[in-house]
């Protein structure tokens, strides 16, 4: 749909506003490595959709050091404190709409200021 | 700013490149001048222009808005989530969410034009791609159009010095203009200089 001016857009879509299937991330808050959380799956496919993941092998809800590498990355390139975790600030940020193009290609990332880093799943 | 594994650019024989419309879409004249709006910022500050096609047969760059697989791999999730991709030159390919609730807006620069909504501003989508159609990636810096998230409700259609930067690093400036440092506003145009 594409709305004219801001005064066309009916109010409903001010209610929706959390309408975003990212928004079940924010039940994630607070897990850390070593903990087996239902939903880390679908984070791990995010970031592997969005390059912070490379490698084939099946998403798991294991908090293990390849997602904590794609988070530390993530905070990184989005200028969020690296902290390796699901802190309120970095589920903020995954959860806006975004471009669908990868931050990362083939593991090296361009982003704040070409830092070169990688992360392979295992 | 960064680039495209291998910096790809558009060659120095295609500095005037042609867009079209996916004809399904049957896309509104309101909705083209958002787009040759926001062709027109990238035009500025760069040696390249940028005229609009009828037809798809020939034109570089091809715009469509397409809901869930559409062909190429990266399907569509529905409303939110990501709104829009874009190719490497020389593929010319942008695709827009067709789920999302677009926000046609006729100008004005302001930084968010609604309170949370999950209406997206389509200039401000508009520019973001058509800075990877000319060979820029994402960047880290907030205030970019590069930048690779928008909340619904925010427009952010003026490139930032990094923006320009970037591409000014592939292309160079614009020989006719003032390499878009202290530009003026043109927000209020109808078509801009791109149609």
């Amino acid at each position: 749909k594409f709305y004219s001016n801001v005064s066309s857009i009916p109010p409903l879509q001010f209610l929706n506003a959390t309408q975003n299937a990212w928004e079940t991330f924010s039940k994630l808050a607070g897990c850390h490595i070593g903990e087996n959380i239902n939903g880390l799956s679908k984070l791990k496919q995010y970031f592997r959709r969005f390059g912070y993941i490379t490698g084939t092998n099946n998403c798991t809800d294991d908090f293990d050091d390849v997602l904590q590498s794609a988070i530390n990355t993530y905070q990184t390139n989005f200028n969020l404190k690296v902290t390796g975790k699901l802190d309120s600030s970095t589920l903020r940020q995954i959860i806006k709409p975004r471009c669908g193009n990868p931050d990362m290609i083939d593991g090296v990332s361009e982003m704040n200021g070409g830092r070169k880093l990688r992360t392979t799943e295992r | 700013y960064s680039f495209f594994p291998g910096k790809p650019r558009w060659p120095k024989r295609k500095r005037d490149l042609t867009y079209a419309f996916v004809p399904q879409n049957n896309l509104t004249d309101d909705v083209k001048r958002v787009f040759a709006r926001a062709f027109t910022r990238w035009a500025e500050v760069t040696p390249l222009n940028f005229t609009r096609s009828e037809s798809l047969l020939g034109a570089d760059i091809v715009i469509g808005f397409f809901s869930g697989e559409h062909g190429d791999g990266e399907p569509f999730d529905g409303a939110m989530g990501t709104l829009a991709h874009a190719s490497s030159p020389p593929t010319g390919m942008l695709h827009l969410d067709g789920d999302e609730d677009w926000l046609i807006s006729d100008g004005g620069i302001s930084r968010r034009i609604l309170p949370v909504t999950t209406v997206v501003d389509l200039e401000s989508v508009a520019v973001h791609e058509i800075g990877h159609l000319l060979g820029l990636g994402h960047s880290s810096v907030e205030d970019a159009i590069m930048f690779p998230a928008i909340s619904g409700g925010d427009r952010k259609v003026e490139l930032a010095k990094d923006d320009i930067e970037g591409i000014q690093h592939l292309y160079g400036g614009n020989p006719n203009g003032d390499g878009g440092v202290s530009k003026p506003s043109r927000e209020n145009e109808s078509t801009g200089g791109a149609d």
